[in-house]
């Protein structure tokens, strides 16, 4: 059993620190999280969102900052200050913003956990309201780095309806256990696909109820069903995400 | 510049050493990598393969294999041979057969290479045409592990066709190129979706091109695209590869 640390005096001015997290890759976590922060900064909350997908991270696409670049300062003693980006009213920091874009982060477990404890340490936030944590897949170095360093109010855990996700999500959750890291609710992402000029028709391409499963196995409310929607994947494509966009009637339940 | 050494001594018996790769999670990788196996043993050809996803195995699930173990012996020199399972023809090894069903491995890199290397060194494939390497997301532990120790013959690359997954699979690329792995294909997955009631709609739910501009961005051949079909859905989740279902006219372009 291991014994959640997550060091109390670590980003002391940061109301709520917010995994977002999913086991499986691609079921949307990103976008989960760049929506959810830009629709909490739109209700007037001071937020922030903290890429710690190092080996692939979305981030700057998806707030429309690819090729931007994170300022950094160094201290009088030697230490080294980042400040992250802001876009939307919401602060970003990410690895694509030390690195070339689509740059390969080629590194082994305890490397990858360095990058992650430097992003964590050196990021200057300032007094947030939420800082989100946009988890990469698995149950790795970051995972475990993340949840013995930071003290976080809790996970969002991000599936898709069908079973070789929520197998994932099952690992998810058996981990955030472990590290006694409370589970804020399952969002189920990609539920069913509405064509644009057949508002009538309703397919569940990748299955049926699979979320609402996995959170009630799990004892925790489901936050909400996000259909497949084309608006989303552009909306990441072209670094505006489709709340902030009034053409989208778009609802993530908090 | 990592020089790839690929032991030549390893994995003697087996005539193709092929990745199934993607830097991006839940483009379709494994979904391809056991539709390929099944389809390359229904030509004849003696097929293993070895899902490297330590973090969320699939393959036993699509394999019509969850629940089941893998038989292991122990040499008089006290060494382990582990035995893959069989099933269409494929012989198949996971960690998943040696995990509880959904079992979390909440591993740091070092283990997860190590986890990786025994399943390499221990299986008894017996002589192979071909041997698939499930590859997980990323560029980490296990890539750089596979990539020194195994004499590769090459590499196929999944993606979707969405600029979020290109970028992923440029940097996947980049790797494969720094530890002089050759580059066999790219195979476009979730292309397009056609209703199963409205064959004449085709929805490019997550655009469209994306696996045929990164193909000849890296100057190699587009091996194939692959619609979003809701047969391959469920053929991953029943654990009937859907290459193998009489009704699914599938075609995956070698
Ligand atoms: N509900 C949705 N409808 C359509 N496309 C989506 C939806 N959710 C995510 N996507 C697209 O799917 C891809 C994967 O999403 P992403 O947020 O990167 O997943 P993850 O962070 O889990 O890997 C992205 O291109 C994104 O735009
Ligand atoms: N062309 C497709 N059409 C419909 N569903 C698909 C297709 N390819 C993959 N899937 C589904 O998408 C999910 C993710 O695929 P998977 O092979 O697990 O991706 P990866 O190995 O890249 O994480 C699986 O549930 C799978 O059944």
């Amino acid at each position: 059993e291991i014994k959640r640390t997550g060091n109390a005096h670590v980003l002391p001015d940061v109301h709520n620190l917010i995994a977002v997290a999913s086991g499986k890759g691609g079921v949307g976590k990103s976008t989960v999280a760049a929506n959810l922060a830009c629709a909490l900064a739109q209700h007037g909350l001071r937020v922030g969102l903290l890429d710690a997908d190092i080996y692939g991270p979305s981030a700057p696409t998806m707030f429309g900052l690819a090729g931007a670049t994170m300022h950094a300062e160094k201290t009088e003693d030697g230490r080294i200050l980042g400040y992250p980006n802001e876009q939307y009213g919401v602060k970003v920091a990410s690895i694509g913003f030390v690195m070339q874009r689509d740059q390969a982060a080629i590194l082994r477990g305890p490397m990858l956990a360095g990058y992650f404890k430097t992003l964590v340490e050196q990021i200057q936030w300032g007094e947030l309201d939420v800082l989100l944590f946009d988890l990469p897949p698995g149950t790795g170095d970051i995972q475990l780095t993340l949840t013995q360093q930071v003290p976080l109010t809790g996970a969002v855990v991000v599936t898709t309806p069908q079973e070789i996700a929520l197998a994932d999500v099952r690992r998810s959750v058996q981990m955030f256990r472990k590290v006694n890291v409370e589970i804020l609710g399952v969002v189920e992402n990609m539920s069913y696909f509405v064509p644009p000029d057949a508002p009538e028709k309703k397919y569940h391409i990748f299955g049926e109820g699979g979320g609402a499963m996995v959170a009630s196995e799990a004892g925790v409310p489901l936050l909400g069903e996000i259909p497949i929607n084309i608006g989303l994947r552009t909306g990441g494509d072209d670094g505006l995400p489709a709340v902030l966009n009034p053409d989208m009637d778009y609802e993530i339940a908090k």
